[in-house]
């Protein structure tokens, strides 16, 4: 695992609140599913550290902005269209979690059959550790290693990406590793 | 040496890549002291995810490009060939976060198993 250069993390770690940008969404996604998504990708994070994640509906005031933006969205790293790259989020505190408009995102590859699909709750796995102040991880398996061939899912964290956070955050008091690598056993 | 403009590569999955990034399929076994046109935008991809400091590239495979791809593939784990090989430009053209990979230190662990 790494961290971003000074190692910033969240100093008022929990609860952080997150919130969906009312302008930049994606008419092809229900919002309910993708609220269901990201709910389940930030559980992923809290089921390790001792910090807890709450939506709200006041998007101005969240720690945490997401949004879909297309192209040059202002912040200087502009999207490319299909493909490439696919998100970014920026480290603690800044909060801001932009992704491609432009992608194929889908929520279950039963039902989506594009080859270009991109997973989206991997995706938000992967940006959610940036946002807590993870860099990309060497570890091909691991939930930061940067890329994600389309029609692939990883968003389940491994023993790398749970060490690099803890270390950030501290152990959730109810985590267990064995649990952990019980289940990334079992998906293995 | 010099490559001819169309190098036939790679695998099942290319033609789903993006279209821009899967150009870079051409310089498959590219290595130093190759002069291949369109060689400054794979500088500029490497610039970009922090790789290479400079941002005014030439066509030329130089010792800098190859200490970058060097570092690259270290860092995604893939063999370290200081080549563009096919685990390299296959790593290249998939998509991935724009987050970069420099500006960031790599802390000192062991992994359990």
């Amino acid at each position: 695992f790494a961290y971003f250069y000074g190692k910033p993390r969240w100093e008022r770690p929990s609860p952080l609140t997150y919130a969906f940008s009312p302008n930049h969404t994606v008419s092809y996604l229900n919002p309910s599913d993708v609220r269901d998504i990201f709910c389940r990708a930030f559980s992923r994070w809290s089921a390790v550290i001792p910090v807890n994640f709450t939506e709200t509906q006041n998007y101005t005031s969240a720690d945490i902005k997401i949004g879909f933006y297309r192209g040059d969205h202002g912040d200087g790293k502009p999207f490319d269209g299909v493909l490439g790259v696919l998100a970014h989020a920026f480290s603690p505190e800044n909060g801001q979690f932009h992704l491609d408009e432009a992608e194929s995102w889908a929520i279950d590859f039963k039902t989506d059959k594009s080859k270009e699909a991109i997973d989206l709750e991997s995706v938000a796995t992967h940006e959610i550790g940036h946002v807590l102040g993870l860099a990309h991880s060497s570890v091909k398996e691991a939930v930061m290693y940067p890329s994600l061939r389309p029609r692939t899912k990883k968003v389940n964290l491994r023993v790398d990406d749970v060490e690099g956070v803890q270390a950030l955050y501290g152990s959730n008091p109810n985590f267990r590793f064995s649990s952990l690598l019980s289940e990334n056993s079992y998906n293995h | 040496r010099i490559l001819p403009d169309s190098v036939p590569v790679l695998t099942d999955a290319s033609d789903v890549h993006n279209a821009t990034w899967h150009g870079f399929s051409r310089f498959l076994d590219a290595g130093r002291g190759s002069l291949v046109s369109g060689m400054s935008e794979l500088k500029n991809y490497m610039h970009r995810f922090g790789y290479l400091p400079n941002s005014n590239f030439t066509d030329f495979f130089d010792t800098e490009f190859e200490s970058a791809l060097t570092l690259y593939q270290s860092k995604l784990s893939l063999p370290v060939t200081g080549k563009l090989d096919t685990d390299t430009i296959s790593a290249i053209i998939s998509p991935r976060c724009g987050v970069s990979d420099a500006s960031q230190h790599t802390a000192l662990h062991a992994t359990r198993h």
